[in-house]
């Protein structure tokens, strides 16, 4: 299968809805310091169900865009991020996670509503195991993978086997 | 459970020397550098440690941490791909994986991931160099809307262009 | 104790937003970004904490985590320059500071670097970017000798060909 | 003062005895990966009196060059980094740190063999702090310095006060 395109609404420095792709079999992201790329990584995490922990933070109300220069002005009172993902059958899955109004976290296929446990299951039949998370290398991270304790890499190999 | 570890195991311990001289071949090492795992408890793999070694082309093995930042982060990513490898994700996302790397590292790793990148098995990589963005089939640009105070996204096709 | 520590303190503090505004001043933002340092315990301010806060231009304040990765390495640089002004050693040796920004943010600080650097006041940099290193007075080229298995090292002035 | 350059003799990566200097008013540092950018850093820290924990080597010994083709090649004995320092006035002061055959640190001054303390306090005549590292920053560790704990940044405050 293959990621066609993200949806990001009011996430992080993301304001409004805006659609990111088409991804190509090569695609590089690029942009001045301080723009959003890794807020777009953060998104990808975001909706394969990565623990806001990872996300630099703390708490998922975090992740909603707020108007830097107006800390007056509203925040939006919903955020959701949508991998746009196409099977090797064809078939389209649309993959959705929420922040709702009450901070907590809505999950969504084909925007229809599921339990964590069917999403997780849904992206493990795409080899995409959220608890290994090893198809993803954040910012500063990779050093630290040829370092790591041989402890940890046979929790990394566990987890993928 | 031994049967599903030693499975991945033995995959990425098959990978991982093939991959690591890919990305450290050179014209003055045409057969690049060495590099493998090693089980701690081979009775109970699982229960203990896999040790990895590298050892860069012409240099005896070291310790990881005597390696330089551009040597262990080719390293790093040796592994990465090897362990990627088994039951691969359909797409790797990869955050500024280049900053250590110079110039010519830079290139092998971007030759590396577009010989691999595919219909199945894509690639997106956040990088701040052009050496290695310019090898890339398309770039997503991210700036900020300073009137807006947001990011914005602009999509180019380089595929094409070169080829 | 107090007095030393008040002294060293008065004098960073004091220093820390000029520093910063000029890392971070650009034809968008003339006036740059805002920083500044607070006593956790004013009474006895050695026994606590010192926090650093800095607004890059534009931003409300955040949590220095929330920062980019380039946001927070010119935040660190200026910390480091203006630690530095208060007795300050005769030379500053700096390796790869200049991983996470971006040719704009290089070039504010091979300038800043440029402006500071002086008979009592030498800076050795390390950097993998030509965008950095072109604007240095002088250039120091290791390279690997294979045959030799050793380190070897070529010096080179820039000054005098590009002003 | 000025660092004028450095001398490093079977120091890392650098076989046999090399000059590197003179150092200008901004200098840069440039190499492939691995060719020993780094390891000279090391020698400078080294020189100053930095302990071998802070220079990715476990061990003194460690620090010796070794001849990575040919395990059997017997290291040489001794290794040593002299920094070339001129002062204010004019007078020129060698500073010279030397691993001896025992594996053990030698500390002379202009040639003459001196207590470690001496080395100090005369290193930190010239602002040379060699506890507050406040003039070294060595590769990866720049972005810590923005988000180190309040505590350590007092830490370091007094130590150059
Ligand atoms: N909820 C939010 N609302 C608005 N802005 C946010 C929010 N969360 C983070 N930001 C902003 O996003 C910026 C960080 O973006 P990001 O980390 O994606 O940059 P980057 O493009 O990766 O930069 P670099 O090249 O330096 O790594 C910060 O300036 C931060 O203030
Ligand atoms: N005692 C020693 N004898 C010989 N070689 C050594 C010794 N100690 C370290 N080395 C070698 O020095 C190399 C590392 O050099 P260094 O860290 O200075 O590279 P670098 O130029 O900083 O590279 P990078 O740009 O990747 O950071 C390693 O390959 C290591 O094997
Ligand atoms: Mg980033
Ligand atoms: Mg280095």
């Amino acid at each position: 299968g293959r990621l066609v395109q993200l949806e990001v609404v009011n996430f992080k420095s993301y304001n409004g809805r805006q659609v990111i792709g088409p991804f190509d079999h090569f695609t590089s992201v690029i942009g001045p310091n301080g723009a959003g790329k890794s807020n777009l990584m953060d998104a990808v995490s975001f909706v394969l169900g990565i623990q806001s922990a990872h996300l630099r933070s703390a708490r998922l109300r975090d992740l909603v865009y707020a108007n830097e220069r107006d800390p007056n002005e509203e925040r939006p009172s919903e955020a959701s991020v949508t991998a746009v993902y196409e099977k090797s059958d064809g078939a389209v899955l649309r993959f959705s996670r929420i922040i709702t109004a009450t901070g907590s976290s809505e999950y969504r296929i084909n925007n229809k509503s599921v339990a964590f446990s069917l999403y997780n299951s849904t992206l493990e039949a795409e080899n995409i195991l959220i608890k290994a998370r090893n198809f993803l290398v954040f910012q500063g991270d990779v050093e630290a993978v040829a370092s790591q304790s041989p402890k940890d890499l046979t929790r990394l190999i566990e987890q993928i086997s | 459970r031994f049967k599903k570890f030693n499975n991945a195991f033995e995959h990425i311990s098959g990978k991982i020397d093939q991959i690591y001289k890919e990305l450290t071949k050179s014209k003055t090492f045409p057969l690049g550098g060495n590099a493998y795992l090693t089980l701690e408890d081979s009775e109970e793999p699982y229960l203990d440690g896999v040790k990895f070694h590298t050892m860069p082309p012409m240099k005896r093995f070291r310790d990881m941490e005597q390696l330089s930042g551009g040597e262990k982060t080719v390293a790093a990513l040796a592994l990465l791909f090897a362990i990627h490898s088994y039951r691969p994700a359909p797409f790797f996302v990869l955050d500024e994986v280049d900053a250590a790397l110079d110039n010519a590292n830079v290139a092998k790793v971007a030759n590396y991931i577009r010989s691999r990148a595919s219909d199945e098995f894509q690639f997106i990589v956040i990088s701040l160099k052009s050496t290695f963005y310019e090898r890339a089939q398309a770039l997503v640009g991210i700036y900020k809307d300073q009137d807006e105070n947001s990011s914005r996204v602009l999509t180019l096709r380089l595929e094409g262009l070169e080829d």
